[in-house]
């Protein structure tokens, strides 16, 4: 049996503070590569944040585990730690580069740019 | 968001996951290092418009599925004695080891069919330099729609029958054949058009890691088959 629910973080309603992806973006400029990244030109890898809520909606896609753990620090142990706003989904980025060669490479690499966030 | 122009923190930057992986794949900067500009630029921009969009999310409808492609530039060029309508010109290019875990899927010479002089101008074709007989063209999956001014010749299956796997560098020898459309004397000036950017070589490859034993795999990474860790083995194949 569930306890009484109870407030997630006080002065702060739960969706302002749910677990959710945040845009984040960076140019290969500040980052002092843009002499071999010839496109593009800015980088968006996003990431998570927020507190993973007591009641797990089915939108965050938690996994069975994610919601016994969260129980288990409801109502047995508190030092087991409540699941982790973590990224669920990817997506690839394609690079135009130039080697130390000279020659030109187009590449795409897997699971850089994050796409949703889970609780696990 | 406050820093935007701020460079980033060293640290920080090694933590992006992207771009471990592009240290990992291009070296520091070298004293040869050029930066890309000119035709070859043009024709990867090209193809880089028609794979992803400006944010770099690779298209849905893209026409060809590969892992990455390289374009390699000609490292030597010598122009024959021209003979009757037709300038030669042979061009060398290097070709690097083979890359563990990278499959070479197509090879093609790109080049420009109609090269403008001042008061002339040439049709133009390649060939790889070798006996008609060990040709066999032809062979790569589709490549991607080639700008107006260029054309491809494939030559997949002669690069792997000839050159691929390849465990030391080797080069490949080919010529443009160019026929004069008018009868001008064309001076020198045939030279400076063929010897900029006429042809250079186009190589698809998959990445072929996602297939490889993991025993194979640790022992690429790590050169100790035991002593590898299985988390960080993860994350450098990722």
């Amino acid at each position: 049996q569930v306890g009484p629910m109870r407030s997630e973080v006080p002065g702060h309603s739960p969706e302002q503070t749910q677990c959710s992806l945040h845009p984040f973006r960076i140019s290969f400029h500040q980052l002092g590569l843009e002499n071999w990244i010839i496109a593009p030109n800015l980088y968006s890898p996003n990431y998570c944040k927020g507190s993973c809520p007591r009641v797990l909606r089915s939108g965050l896609c938690s996994p069975n585990h994610a919601i016994i753990q969260n129980l288990i620090n409801e109502l047995v142990d508190r030092n087991i730690p409540r699941p982790s706003c973590i990224p669920y989904k990817y997506t690839p980025i394609s690079v135009l580069l130039v080697e130390a060669s000279g020659s030109i490479l187009y590449k795409e690499y897997e699971d850089m740019i994050a796409q949703s966030c889970t609780c696990r | 968001t406050n820093s935007q122009d701020a460079a980033a923190p060293a640290h920080v930057a090694l933590q992006l996951p992207l771009l471990r992986a592009l240290l990992q794949e291009v070296p520091p900067k070298t004293p040869q290092w050029q930066p890309a500009r000119g035709r070859p630029l043009q024709y990867m921009l090209e193809l880089y418009r028609q794979s992803a969009d400006p944010q770099g999310h690779p298209r849905e409808n893209r026409t060809f599925r590969v892992d990455a492609v390289r374009l390699v530039r000609p490292a030597g060029h010598r122009a024959l004695p021209p003979r009757g309508p037709w300038y030669v010109q042979t061009l060398d290019f290097p070709l690097q080891p083979n890359r563990e875990g990278y499959q070479l899927v197509r090879a093609a010479v790109a080049y420009r069919p109609h090269l403008r002089l001042s008061h002339s101008h040439l049709s133009c074709h390649v060939e790889p330099w070798a006996h008609k007989s060990s040709l066999l063209l032809g062979g790569g999956s589709p490549g991607f729609a080639l700008p107006e001014a260029w054309a491809e010749m494939d030559i997949t299956n002669y690069i792997q029958q000839q050159f691929w796997p390849q465990e030391r560098r080797r080069t490949l020898r080919i010529q443009v054949k160019c026929e004069q459309q008018e009868r001008t004397n064309l001076g020198l000036g045939w030279r400076q058009a063929l010897a900029s950017d006429s042809a250079f070589l186009v190589l698809y490859f998959n990445n072929t890691f996602d297939s490889m034993p993991q025993v194979r795999l640790q022992e690429l990474l790590t050169g100790d088959p035991a002593g590898a860790d299985p988390l960080l083995l993860a994350r450098q194949v990722r």
